[in-house]
């Protein structure tokens, strides 16, 4: 497991910190608000309350030696800047900040930051790309435009079929990479029956996946 | 293309609203902020300036024959809550909301919200995903718990052998399912050969994916 500085516990640096912690990684989780740390320290065993635009605080507690930090301040901008350059100054290999506006991204990226998020406006675009996509698509990752991995209800007209039997690559020109759901099968083999309720997770080009739904074997 | 409402144009509202437009889509942009509705005007030419709570000029404008409406308010929770029930009664089908806390996700889900989204949760939940996945993963799709479809650079002692000769599947366990960067190739064939500066589109393991940055041939 890696090593993360979190400085910042409003919704985002809060949600970040807590999935690290779950997925067994070790964080050093820093807010100003020392009832906030209080109230988290349950959740968050190393959180520690401090200012993070003071450079003796943060030498003490060893900040500069974790390989990466993120930086989740967003109504106070000056603070955010004065914690960015301080990180990448203290040596920070890499530090991801957020900020509110595109022209706060560009002041951040000025001061080193390694990148800076928009989380507001790409959960806009990322709302969007879902919207946009056809058929019932639950996820989807872009590989690029129009083709992308999508994962899509397994339709009536499948179930109980084998793949080797649809060979949808042929027919459609779709690869089932995963069957999700009930059981959770990556890379299925040619013998793999679908059901009624599974999610298919398949590659190739949005019109192609969209055929599936109405598409009769 | 669909039809889509999009009630609030703040950063995440006005994002989804351009991303749809440019994929083709007709947006009917709604904001109480006349000045506003006359900036964006140029790149949303459906915009309109109006109360959204005012159910009167709703109406005027048609909004109950879309079949997809975002509410995207952030601040005016009480305005928040009001449109959303609102568009539900003119008889939307698919209303999505956002939400600043988990308790007015609670709220907008009892009045009738068919979605509601935390942003900021859920980009602080993404970017732990992405800085716990191994190796250096670009961009990450889980399929189930340490199984995902990832993008990773094709390391160096790869570049100029052909899929067919190095035979991940059956050496490290993943696929290659689409090669990006100069070229975009999706499902590639045995006899493709990878380049110095691709990007692979890998599904398998996390722990086999990052094995492959140091495997040899
Ligand atoms: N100098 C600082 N040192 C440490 N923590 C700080 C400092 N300045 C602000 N913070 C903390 O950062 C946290 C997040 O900041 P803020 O609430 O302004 O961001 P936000 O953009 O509203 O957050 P989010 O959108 O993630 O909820 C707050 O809990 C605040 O106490
Ligand atoms: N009743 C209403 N009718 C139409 N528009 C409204 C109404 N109430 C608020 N808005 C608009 O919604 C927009 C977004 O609201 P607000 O700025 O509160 O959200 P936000 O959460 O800060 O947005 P974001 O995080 O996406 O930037 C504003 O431009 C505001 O004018």
């Amino acid at each position: 497991p890696s090593e993360f500085v979190v400085v910042g516990l409003g919704r985002f640096g809060y949600s970040l910190a807590l999935k690290l912690t779950q997925l067994g990684h070790s964080v050093l989780a820093i807010d100003s608000n020392a009832r906030l740390v209080q109230e988290v320290s349950g959740e968050l065993p190393g959180a520690v309350a401090l200012d993070a635009t003071d450079e003796e605080a943060l030498r003490e507690i060893g900040v500069e030696y974790f390989p990466t930090a993120v930086v989740a301040i967003g109504d106070d901008f000056e603070s955010n800047i004065l914690v960015t350059s301080l990180l990448k100054e203290l040596g920070i290999g890499q530090v991801i900040c957020k900020a509110s506006t595109i022209r706060q991204q560009k002041i951040l990226q000025r001061v080193g930051a390694d990148a800076v998020l928009l989380p507001e406006h790409e959960a806009g675009v990322r709302l969007a790309t879902e919207l946009a996509s056809p058929g019932k698509v639950l996820e989807r990752l872009e590989l690029q435009p129009g083709i992308s991995v999508s994962e899509v209800p397994c339709p009536d007209q499948l179930a109980g079929k084998r793949l080797v039997d649809l060979d949808l690559p042929k027919h459609l020109g779709v690869t089932v990479v995963a069957v999700r759901g009930a059981r959770e099968v990556a890379m299925p083999g040619p013998d793999e029956t679908l059901r009624a309720g599974d999610r298919l997770v398949l590659v190739g080009t949005d019109q192609d996946i969209a055929r599936l739904e109405t598409w009769h074997p």
